[in-house]
Parts: structure tokens; sequence; C-alpha cells
């Protein structure tokens, strides 16, 4: 554990309680892509698998746990609490041409052909471009709530600090974990267009819109 | 190179 990943984890769950906050106090998930907050349903439960066979750490475990379970309340909330205020009809992104590639990407750049494995790659894959509903969303309606832009920041954030700690890894222990390091890097990349709005417009107090 | 590799990250 270093300074950055431990950072990089708390802008994680920050950016989940920030969501789970907006919709709550808002009682909508309006804004908000269902089929995203679907695909990291999906991240999750396969890359953890290793919940089953393998002890890392208590903080490991914990927070493994804590992202299955919180992304799957997130999914309730979107499909029951607050199903009325999710328009599906802005939210058609077709997730087959990111999870399609992303296997056929795994079964081929993996660390072992076996299934725990596959899946773990998968995950990573996935993750990298899980955001693409939600920015397609953003790109269609042309503007996003204050509160959603905070919730991406984080979530953004979150991968783009896991940079710094896979170079100070690579210094301090001489581990490289190159199908981490090239996913997160394009994870971070996808980022770059919403982070220029979200600091140069959201945190100087303006709302986030999009040139038409 | 056998078994399982350790995923320690999250």
């Amino acid at each position: 554990m270093n300074i950055f990943r431990l950072l990089g984890d708390l802008a994680h769950l920050a950016s989940i309680f920030i969501l789970v906050h907006k919709m709550h106090t808002t009682r909508s998930c309006r804004g908000i892509s269902f089929k995203t907050q679907a695909l990291y349903v999906v991240v999750f439960v396969t890359r953890y698998i290793d919940l089953f066979y393998s002890w890392i750490s208590l903080y490991n475990f914990v927070m493994k746990i804590f992202f299955i379970s919180s992304s799957c309340y997130i999914l309730y909330l979107m499909k029951y609490r607050f199903r009325p205020t999710h328009d599906p009809t802005l939210d058609t992104f077709k997730v087959e041409y990111l999870a399609g590639p992303c296997f056929a990407l795994a079964l081929i750049f993996n660390y072992h052909f076996d299934f725990t494995e596959i899946m773990w790659t998968f995950s990573i894959y996935l993750e990298a471009v899980a955001i693409f509903p939600q920015l397609f969303m953003m790109q269609r309606t042309g503007e996003a709530e204050t509160i959603t832009t905070h919730y991406l920041a984080a979530l953004g954030i979150y991968r783009a600090l896991y940079i710094p700690n896979w170079i100070y890894r690579y210094y301090t222990e001489g581990t490289v974990d190159p199908i981490a390091i090239v996913a997160g890097i394009v994870q971070t990349g996808l980022y770059l267009d919403f982070f220029y709005v979200y600091f140069t417009k959201v945190l100087q107090g303006q709302k986030f819109e999009l040139p038409a | 190179e056998q078994g399982n590799v350790v995923h320690d990250e999250l």
C-alpha cells in the first residue's frame, strides 16, 4: 500500500457515496446511466472471484465486499426506488459493443489462460470503457447536474491515482502489471475531456454544459 | 509459472 493507491481507493469510495447521496437527496437518478452502473456490477463480480480462494488483507476483503454490494445497491435504487426518474431513451449506448471486444481481448491478452484469470482480465478491460454509456448520455443531453460531475470527477481521479501508484511500485518493488497499466491509462484518458470542463467550469462555479 | 496470479489491487 502506498499513498497513491490509498488516495485512489478513497476517491473511488467517495465517488460511490456521492452518487448514492445524489440519488437520495434529489430522490432521482436523472442523468445517471443505468448501463454504466450495470457494467460496474459486472466489473466487480468478475474481478473479485478471488474472494473465494485468496486472502490478501482485511482492507482488501472489506473493500471488495463494499464495491460489490454498493454497486448492486445502486442498481436496485435505479431499477426500483427511483425507476420513474430514469429515462431509458437517453441511455442508448450499446453495451455489447463494449463487453464483446473486452471479452475477446481478455481471451487473447491475459497472464494465464484459466477461468478466473480471464474473468479478472475481462473486468480490467471492461472497467476501462464502462464509463462510455455515461459519457454518451451526457453528450446527448449536453449537460449534467453539478453533483453528477463531482461523482464522475472522483471516479476518474481514482484510476488516475493508480498510475503514480504503478510507477511507485515499479521503483520500490519492481512489480509491473502491464494489463492493469495499459487499461488504466486508457481509462484515465477517457476522462480528459470531462476533466477539462470540470476543472475550468464546474470548479469555477459554472454549470456543466457542453458546446452544442 | 503455476497456479493463480495474485492480484492485490482493487
